[in-house]
């Protein structure tokens, strides 16, 4: 479901250069559970947002969903990342001026879900994720692990075949990590593609399968080692 | 150095009410170190906030450095703060339009520290946090976790009497968190106060002292068990 073959991404702002990926050749089978993990700056988002579409590589060859991204335009690229990506991004990345409902009824407006549909799933998620009692706060009424909490309920809010999730516990206690762990491997038992960069080994070792990134590259994948 | 007396802090936006801290009594004592650990959404940055004086308590009694907090004014209240106090928000909080080294550079430019001597702080402080060769690049040019480290350079500018460290390592891999770690020792061991909040165990027991915090509460204080 992903495939990806000598991708390389170069950030260059003219004042400065960094090659954050050089050459990665990662291939995702459909019900896969992969945990990404390497150094700070390896190039473990920057690899993320080229998967979720939404950055182009600099070089290489990247499949999605069995079509070529490259070929796809805006629109499309947009419809296809809306109905089939779960994306929890790093620093969260909610709309500040709307509530953490709103935050989690977004994807499914974009989605045409009716509104009775929408705001019962958006109830029902924030519910599994402890917020049951926060619907109404704005992110900034919010401590750091709520907000990551509600991003997580938004990236599962279209039931998505594949979730991208960036360091989904880094601000959560380790009762809160675990609820969002019992989400992910509910998502794995329903047939989810799940790739998760995290910090924390004992949301690795709950993954089928480890890829460790250092600059901007692999150097382990247990995969290859099964 | 630290006297909390039955400090509340309730949040009141006129939709919401939420009372985050429940009467809190806290002492910290020069040269302790202390961990805060607690539950996702019980209480600790808003703790925080009131200790590094950048919120108000609703109620109690708070003294930092022997003055009563509520006694001084405005600019006394920021100038304690700049001299006196390292802060490591656990969003970061760094200016995005200027490089890292200019974010490390800011406090010692309002402390009145030379030219000279800033920039040779600053260049030492991002080496030792391991980002010596991205000190020109801007905050949406680094990955979530060299931003963190950017902010504890920062945070250690002024070589604060008092460190506050709401979350540090959460974005860091274990090397990297362990290189914070050795930061936060070596300062506790030339006689500064630490106050940390963590959810990372591995830090919180490297710690002189752990308090834990729910719905607003102290629930445990090592200090008292000793
Ligand atoms: N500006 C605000 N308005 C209303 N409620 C708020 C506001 N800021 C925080 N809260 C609420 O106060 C409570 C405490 O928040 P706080 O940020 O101190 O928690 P925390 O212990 O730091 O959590 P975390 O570990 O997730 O960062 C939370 O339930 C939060 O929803
Ligand atoms: N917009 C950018 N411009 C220039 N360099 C960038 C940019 N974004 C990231 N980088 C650099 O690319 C490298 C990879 O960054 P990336 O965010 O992918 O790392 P990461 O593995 O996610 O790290 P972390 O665990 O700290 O989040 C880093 O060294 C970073 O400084
Ligand atoms: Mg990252
Ligand atoms: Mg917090």
């Amino acid at each position: 479901i992903i495939h990806m073959d000598g991708i390389t991404k170069v950030y260059d702002t003219g004042k400065v250069k960094v090659e954050a990926l050089r050459g990665i050749d990662l291939s995702v089978q459909k019900g896969e559970f992969v945990a990404i993990v390497g150094p700070s700056g390896s190039g473990k988002s920057t690899l993320m947002n080229l998967i979720g579409c939404l950055d182009t590589p600099t070089g290489g060859q990247f499949d999605l969903a069995g079509e070529a991204v490259a070929g796809l335009d805006r629109d499309q690229l947009a419809d296809v990342r809306n109905r089939r990506v779960g994306f929890i991004f790093q620093n969260f990345n909610l709309l500040p001026q709307i509530s953490a409902f709103e935050n989690v009824e977004m994807p499914m407006l974009f989605g045409g879900v009716s509104k009775r549909e929408r705001r019962e799933r958006a109830c029902e998620l924030l519910e599994r994720v402890g917020l049951g009692n926060r619907m109404d706060h704005k992110p900034t009424e919010l401590s750091g692990g709520q907000m990551q909490r509600v991003a997580i309920a938004r990236a599962l809010a279209m039931n998505p075949d594949i979730l991208l999730a960036d360091e989904p516990t880094g601000n959560l206690d380790s009762a809160s990590g675990g609820d969002i762990m019992t989400l992910f491997k509910n998502l794995w038992e329903q047939g989810g593609t799940l790739v998760v960069v995290t910090h924390d080994m004992a949301l690795a070792n709950r993954a089928g399968r480890v890829v460790e990134i250092r600059d901007g590259l692999i150097v382990r994948d247990t995969a290859n080692a099964a």
